[in-house]
């Protein structure tokens, strides 16, 4: 079945929708379909993917506490192979709303097993998670098959990795004992500043293999194609953001045996 | 007494604790004695003052959960005439602690009151708040005068400033009649990049005068204080980061009729 790879850290700021968006991107131009799942209230990724809040009809809130199916909120987008389930700042009213649902951290999992099940199969599902270890995240990560971390090359985002990893150890423990990481990736990385340097160093020996190869350099580009409601490989497909983005879908495919 | 800014913005990254540290410690150079309430479960304005994990006896979780006093908990720092209440990832357990109390979006402003009333009066108290609109915002909005928004000059920075403005509406009419807008400071700012001169203008043209005179550029030293746990104005106080702090620090004490 697909594969569930939830996008997150609670550092702010740090690449996770970018990633989202362009790594799905690159993976459905490799031939394999991916649905994006837009698990933050703020819909950056719903925007960066082309769909404004007036096409947000259904929604990641519907789904989750209005009962609706993964089929009803799934949508095409303008990237071949690529589909969305849109998110609304409704979203931000789940924790409050599931406050009383004892099986609340299980309820993204079943809904997309069920529409799985009922025939909606991407090869991979990306949940871009918001910038909190709250229920949405937790969600994600019941639901998710591996984890997959942006890490920026800064000192305050390097703080807050050892938190992440406790609580992606702490749901393999209580609710998803499968769960891996699917590795780091640094993103921002700026190859003339000693800060970036030193957190890659930091990152390679404490996290060893689970750091990707690939780095996302800092690239103008990634932070314009959102304001043209395109992932940056259709804004501009030569630059040095479409470049890593794909060779970062190479490594995923490599990790999963599809390579 | 004491002018309380909520420094808030739901986005991730736009530089909320590098301007609650910055602002603080300028504002503190200019003679005005301030306390930075670290509300963010990361810790990094604790980090950034030189206030690492295990000197953080009391916390912003006591005083919000376990009824510690603002003088149990504000410590002294490093950097002269800056108190701290430092957090940790405790904190970030606030919202289900609280989710029977009917009066918990007032804990904050009750707390912060006492101490005042008790003695301890800054001239200036900056919250540094947490990358979401959850109860740890809505109580920073409830207990401040005003809100001081960092926007990054960013694409995604600049679709979630609706979102946060109406949320400083609800407050406003819901718990804080007084509260303010203290202004939009532009952060990251780059003038080479289109993008950065487009946020600008676009957010000029619809904010008018809430928007600071002073840029704070792109500045590497920004980001590399942390690492040796000061503010950038003690690590290289002639950093165009130091010097934009320091003209944002005029600016808020002239609206204030201090400057
Ligand atoms: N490699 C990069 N080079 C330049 N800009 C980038 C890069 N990656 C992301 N950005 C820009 O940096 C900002 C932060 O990235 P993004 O919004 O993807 O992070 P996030 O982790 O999803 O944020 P949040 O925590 O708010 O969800 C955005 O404006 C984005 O366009
Ligand atoms: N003007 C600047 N120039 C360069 N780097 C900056 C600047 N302002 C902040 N930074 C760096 O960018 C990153 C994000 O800033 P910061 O952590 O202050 O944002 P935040 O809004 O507090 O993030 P969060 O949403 O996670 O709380 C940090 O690594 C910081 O050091
Ligand atoms: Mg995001
Ligand atoms: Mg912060």
């Amino acid at each position: 079945g697909p594969k569930i790879i939830a996008i997150a850290n609670q550092k702010g700021g740090v690449g996770k929708t970018t990633t989202a968006i362009n790594l799905g991107t690159a993976l459905a131009a490799a031939g394999h379909p991916v649905l994006v799942v837009d698990f933050d209230p703020q819909g950056n990724a719903s925007t960066g993917l082309g769909v404004g809040p007036e096409a947000r009809t259904r929604t990641t809130y519907d789904l989750l506490i209005e009962d609706a199916d993964l089929s009803d909120v799934a949508m095409q987008t303008d990237v071949p192979g690529l589909m969305l389930a849109p998110a609304t700042t409704d979203l931000s009213s789940a924790d409050v709303a599931l406050v009383n649902d004892p099986g609340r951290i299980f309820r993204l999992r079943s809904k997309l097993r069920a529409g799985m099940a009922a025939g909606l199969a991407p090869d991979f599902v990306l949940i871009d998670c918001p910038p909190s270890l709250n229920l949405l995240t937790v969600n994600a990560m019941v639901a998710a098959d591996s984890v997959l971390v942006p890490l920026q090359t800064e000192f305050f985002a390097l703080e807050g990795l050892s938190q992440l990893m406790l609580t992606v150890r702490e749901v393999r423990q209580a609710a998803n004992p499968g769960l891996r990481i699917e590795g780091v990736v640094l993103t921002m990385y700026d190859r003339r500043n000693n800060l970036s340097r030193q957190v890659e160093a930091d990152a390679r020996e404490n996290l060893g293999d689970l750091v990707f190869r690939t780095l996302v350099p800092r690239n103008v580009r990634l932070s314009e194609a959102p304001s043209y409601a395109m992932p940056v490989l259709m804004y501009d497909p030569a630059s040095a953001g479409s470049l890593a983005y794909t060779a970062l879908a190479e490594e995923v495919l490599q990790r999963n045996g599809l390579g």
